[in-house]
């Protein structure tokens, strides 16, 4: 018999346990205490209730609850896996777990493929695409003439519209994703890699005890 | 070189930074 490890991690009431997200992740299971000890400080700074609604996670992301931006309300609704309007504890962690360096790549074009097909009809289509686009640009305060705007999008389903249906499916965001792969470029964060390194300032009890029986 | 409508959103959108939550406290 050899030796064997066991892994005690603190248990959340309410949420799930530690061990089992970071089998399911690339995060240890102290990176996940770190990580509860940050979702319990976010989900407390509006409605103490446990779960993080998207007052707090843009409060979190640019000190203002208020502050409106198409691209934070995309990942929150994204993170939001079970469409309650609230982001818990397990969903936080995994939804994290897709920027970190060492999630797959088809796990990043999946959340990419979500993230343009905003109606949630398994497609992105050209109105949906147009849309963020003119959403972006008013936030950026920039210009773009309308016919500039067709044009690009001409070129864009051109290019990734294989079928010619006037909308991009699942297979074919694959395939432009692979002949385009700087479009993942915004779905991984190196800081995740070590985050209880780069951010130690929320790592407060999450040391993990270890013991041998 | 063309610029494709993704391109474009992913690079407007590179001021978005999920760092900032890990620095909420």
């Amino acid at each position: 018999m050899g030796c064997l490890h066991s892994t005690a991690a603190r248990e959340y009431p309410g949420h799930e346990n530690p061990v089992k997200l970071a089998s399911e992740t690339a995060f240890s299971v102290s990176e996940v205490e770190a990580l509860y000890e940050l979702f319990k400080s976010i989900s407390c700074s509006v409605v103490d209730d446990g779960l993080i609604n998207k007052e707090e996670f843009q409060l979190a992301l640019f000190k203002n609850r208020k502050k409106e931006n198409l691209f934070a309300n995309r990942i929150f609704d994204l993170f939001d896996v079970k469409r309650k309007g609230v982001i818990d504890f397990g969903d936080f962690v995994r939804s994290l777990n897709v920027f970190h360096p060492n999630a797959s790549l088809e796990e990043k074009t999946d959340f990419t493929f979500r993230l343009y097909d905003m109606d949630c009809t398994g497609y992105i289509e050209r109105q949906e695409v147009k849309q963020m686009l003119i959403a972006l640009l008013c936030e950026s305060e920039m210009k773009l003439a309308d016919d500039t705007i067709e044009v690009i999008l001409d070129q864009t389903f051109e290019d990734a519209d294989v079928d010619g249906d006037g909308k991009i499916g699942k297979t074919e965001w694959s395939d432009f994703v692979i002949k385009n792969p700087s479009l993942l470029k915004i779905m991984t964060l190196p800081y995740l890699r070590d985050i209880t390194t780069t951010f130690p300032s929320f790592v407060f009890n999450s040391e993990v005890d270890e013991i041998a029986t | 070189k063309f610029f494709n409508a993704f391109e474009f959103i992913s690079s407007m959108s590179s001021g978005f930074d999920l760092s900032s939550l890990f620095e909420s406290k």
